[in-house]
Parts: structure tokens; C-alpha cells; sequence
């Protein structure tokens, strides 16, 4: 199944 | 202290409008070079990224920087008591714990002065590297979101698809299927009816519809949208803001797992 990744997995957290 | 005085007054209505139901609180980051804002919604998987230039505004002034923590259904609530053509003025001293919107009428007869508190917020900063994205679609705001609303009544996620002919929304759902195609078209008469594609790769990704229906709440802002799409990145959906900078969207695609 298709997951919603969240944005922490694309742009690190500052 | 700081001071912001903007003569279209609506633009701060209408970013309010567009991004109270996916934020709830976030800090307004005051500088002198403009007023900037990043927020996630609660689950993380869509971001917003204001910039409001202090070029913009007909006078701006900020002697450090401020971070006013705001509850955005409450300025809301304040920013709605303005008239569409009044002009409104920021407020905020250095170590107060409130903001102060003042309307203008055009005419100079009324003059309303709400005070709102802040709120102290923790921010999670994310650092969104610049990117060369594959694909940079280019397409009139309104017809964007009439694509998203019409979808959304189909399916729950749309699969977002660019190549050199143009770009494509798909989505399926238990009554039937749907697949809605627009061709880049540079020879009409007025520029903000143009799409245009710009792409280095062709590119498909799969997005979920209530996010990219939340973000069509930003159509006032802007006659044109621009959607820009990398594989495996989260998509960006900006709505530039006339003379002040944009409001952007970022919205992590569904990955298969």
C-alpha cells in the first residue's frame, strides 16, 4: 500500500 | 519595536483564509528584511512557507527580530473584522505579549485598532534544500483548483503526471475513475490563462487531494499556480504574492511502501 510519508523523511528538521 | 503598514490590506485576509485550516499556531518571524513564516500541519506530511517582503509594505519597521507566536483561527477572527479595502498595520513591541492590527478605511473616516495576545510556540524549523525539480508546471490558479475539487469527489489521492505535452491528474475511487490532461498552451490572449511546462524529466507522483484542496484556499491570491514535481520529493504548490514574495505549499508524496 501506498504510505504518506512525512516531510521529516525529505528535509531535515532544524 | 515593530511596524507593518499595508496598503492592500486584503492580501493578509486572504493569506489568513488560506492557511488557518492546515496550521493551527505559528510564529510570524519579523525581520527587517520582511515578515516570514514555516509551519508543518499536525501530521507532518504538509508544510507552509510564507514570505511577505518588507518592500511590499508602504512602511516597515523593525528594530530586531521578533518572533510572534499567533493563533491563526484567532487572527482570523480579527483580520475579518477589516473591510477588504482597508489598509492594516502591524504592531508588535519588542518585549510585549500582544499584537496590535489597526484598519484603515480608504477613506481615512474609520479607524479600528484590535489587539490580539501571542502565544509562546515551540517552531520546528525544516531545512528545504534548493532543488533543480524535474518538472515546473506553470497553470492558471482557478482551473488548478477546479482539477483538485472535481477529483477530490472521485477519489482520496491523485496521481500527478508531467511530460513535454503537458500535465495530468488522475484518481480512482469505488464509483469509477478519473484522468483530466492539460496541455501546455502559450497562444492565448491573456498571459494568466497559459500553462507551461518546463521539464528535464518526465515525472509521476501520487499526492493526497485533501491536502492539495486545502492549498487551492490560496486561489485569491494569485491568478497563476505553479507546481513543481521531483521523484521521490515532496511537491511544491506556489501562489506568488504581487511586489511581496509567495505563499508556498509542500505537500510529502505517498511513497509504496
Amino acid at each position: 500500500p501506498a504510505r504518506q510519508n512525512r516531510l521529516f523523511k525529505f528535509f531535515c528538521l532544524h | 519595536m515593530f511596524e507593518g503598514r499595508l496598503l492592500q490590506g486584503s492580501l493578509l485576509k486572504k493569506v489568513l483564509e488560506a492557511i488557518k485550516d492546515l496550521v493551527t499556531d505559528t510564529n510570524f518571524d519579523c525581520s527587517e528584511t520582511g515578515i516570514a513564516l514555516q509551519a508543518m500541519d499536525s501530521s507532518h506530511v504538509a508544510l507552509v512557507s510564507l514570505l511577505l517582503k518588507d518592500t511590499g509594505f508602504d512602511h516597515f519597521r523593525c528594530d530586531r527580530n521578533l518572533a510572534l507566536g499567533i493563533n491563526l483561527q484567532n487572527m482570523s477572527k480579527m483580520l475579518k473584522c477589516a473591510g477588504n479595502d482597508d489598509i492594516i498595520t502591524l504592531k508588535a513591541e519588542d518585549e510585549g505579549d500582544t499584537i496590535t492590527f489597526m484598519f484603515e478605511s480608504p477613506n481615512q473616516d474609520k479607524i479600528s485598532d484590535f489587539e490580539m495576545k501571542l502565544m509562546d510556540i515551540d517552531s520546528e524549523h525544516l531545512g528545504i534544500p534548493d532543488t533543480d525539480y524535474q518538472a515546473i508546471v506553470t497553470m492558471p490558479s482557478a482551473e488548478f483548483q477546479r482539477i483538485v475539487r472535481d477529483l477530490s469527489s472521485i477519489g482520496d489521492t491523485a496521481v500527478i503526471g508531467v511530460t513535454k505535452e503537458g500535465i495530468s491528474f488522475s484518481t480512482g475511487g469505488d464509483i469509477g475513475k478519473a484522468n483530466i490532461v492539460c496541455r501546455q498552451n502559450t497562444n492565448v490572449d491573456k498571459e494568466e490563462d497559459q500553462t507551461t511546462v518546463e521539464i528535464h524529466e518526465p515525472v509521476s507522483l501520487t499526492f493526497a487531494l485533501r491536502y492539495l484542496n486545502s492549498f487551492t484556499k490560496a486561489t485569491a491570491l494569485s491568478p497563476q499556480v505553479t507546481l513543481s514535481l521531483s521523484k521521490e520529493l515532496p511537491i511544491v504548490v506556489e501562489y506568488k504574492i504581487e511586489k511581496m514574495g509567495f505563499l508556498r505549499f509542500y505537500l510529502a508524496p505517498k511513497i509504496e511502501e
